[in-house]
């Protein structure tokens, strides 16, 4: 699975995410990746892009929660990841990377590494796999 | 007023604690050349929505993530690729899924929002539309890789569903994960075992 999350100049979000699914699946089998929501999600607060075993990331609804508690609760992006990933994945496994409209980045997982990269006008860029 | 543009990418969630560092280092390069498409997209100001799918297909392309060119199997063997792209402003998106032969399926997602009534098209009514579109369209065989046959396999020895960070405990060279009974929405992998 690859997914990509931008908020450009004008604080306008996106996310998209594609994938070829779990090795040795059943033909037919619909996974997180393009099911709004979950695998994907953007508004006017933030965008999200999901990774893992899909099948826990759709029960967890994962991308939208992100939104959800930072437009409910009031979290700010990195915590709304920290609190999704820690609280509505079950048993499950996942990742996630995410961004917000003011120009925040952030990302977080409970499998062992994730591929992933980020980086800000600031100046600020990381490439990484290992917790 | 926010802090700017900011982009993140990522190319799968779980690793082999044994990668070859070699592989990593393909994959950091991957992931680094993919940031300054998006940061150079982002710096001549092209919108978010332009600039996601314009990373997306690059990943894609590339066939080391598990994504279009590189996309896991089935368990016949052939690739059924799935993508979703959502606007932030206004919450438009568009989906597909079980596409087998569109080159690049977030650009079929983007024209399902752009051109179609709907969000979601899957299988041969995405196939259909992605024709219809006139996106480029390969043979299914353009998506197999030969390591991805090699995974297959011991997939199936393993009778297992190979996450992304799972691997089957049957000797991947690079394979050192120990896999526990392997749970999926709640019922044990086995239950695929006839497959």
């Amino acid at each position: 699975t690859v997914g990509c999350v931008v908020v450009d100049n004008e604080g306008r979000c996106a996310a998209a995410t594609s994938t070829g699914g779990l090795m040795n699946k059943m033909t037919g089998r619909i996974g997180d990746s393009p099911l709004i929501g979950a695998g994907t999600y953007a508004c006017d607060i933030c965008a999200v892009s999901c990774t893992g075993e899909g099948e826990a990331i759709i029960r967890g609804t994962l991308a939208r929660d992100v939104a959800a508690v930072m437009e409910y609760k009031g979290l700010g992006l990195q915590d709304a990841v920290d609190f999704v990933v820690k609280e509505r994945l079950d048993e499950g496994m996942a990742g996630m990377i995410a961004v917000s409209k003011i120009g925040e980045v952030a990302y977080g997982f409970n499998t062992t590494g994730m591929f992933r990269g980020c980086a800000t006008e600031d100046g600020y860029m990381e490439v990484g796999i290992w917790e | 007023m926010g802090r700017g543009w900011a982009i993140a990418v990522h190319g799968g969630a779980g690793v082999d604690p044994n990668l070859s560092q070699e592989r990593q280092e393909l994959a950091k390069q991957l992931l680094t050349r993919c940031l300054n498409l998006g940061i150079s997209a982002l710096r001549s100001s092209l919108s978010a929505i332009d600039v996601v799918e314009l990373v997306v297909r690059e990943l894609e392309t590339d066939p080391i993530f598990n994504s279009g060119r590189g996309s896991a199997l089935t368990a016949k063997g052939t690739v059924e690729m799935e993508a979703s792209i959502m606007d932030g402003p206004k919450r438009r998106c568009g989906a597909v899924s079980g596409v087998s032969t569109v080159k690049n399926p977030v650009s079929l997602a983007r024209l399902v929002m752009e051109k179609s009534p709907h969000s979601y098209l899957a299988f041969s009514g995405a196939e259909d539309f992605a024709k219809q579109q006139g996106v480029e369209m390969v043979d299914n065989g353009y998506f197999i890789t030969e390591d991805n046959v090699g995974m297959l396999k011991l997939a199936k020895e393993a009778n297992a569903i190979v996450f992304d960070y799972r691997m089957p405990t049957v000797g991947l060279e690079t394979c050192s994960a120990e896999v526990g009974p392997i749970l999926m929405n709640g019922l044990s992998i086995s239950i695929y075992a006839p497959e």
